[in-house]
């Protein structure tokens, strides 16, 4: 994926088949923020990968004053590539099996 | 651990903690 100075990653292990996932989202790189990013830390979330859409949550992180508007497209594409890789390795494991 | 947490209008719960150092990038 590519590096959007957002990092997001499983907060507990992936089961493979709940649809509700704890994931953890950092900032690695604020540089790559267009705005002011309050350093406040690794927000752990749950996501739901079948009903719920990144964009949403990057808006909700936006209203919490997590991270300022300009950077809501950032923060969903991370979730949003994060949450792909879950499905892709899903899927391989359902086709492995 | 000085964990806070933040509850949205639409209900979501955001769990904020400290990120450790190693997993931080050098700036």
């Amino acid at each position: 994926a590519e590096d959007t100075g957002v990092r997001v990653e499983l907060a507990e292990e992936d089961d493979g088949r709940k649809a509700s996932i704890a994931l953890k989202l950092w900032v690695e790189d604020s540089r790559k923020l267009k705005g002011k990013y309050k350093d406040s830390g690794a927000i752990e979330f749950t996501f739901d990968i079948e009903r719920e859409v990144p964009e949403g949550v990057a808006q909700e992180m936006v209203e919490s004053g997590f991270f300022h508007e300009s950077d809501a497209k950032i923060v969903g594409k991370s979730i949003r590539d994060r949450v792909a890789l879950i499905k892709w390795r899903r899927e391989r494991t359902v086709s492995s099996a | 651990n000085t964990a806070t947490q933040v509850v949205t209008s639409a209900g979501r719960r955001f769990i904020v903690s400290p990120v450790p150092e190693s997993r931080l990038k050098e700036q």
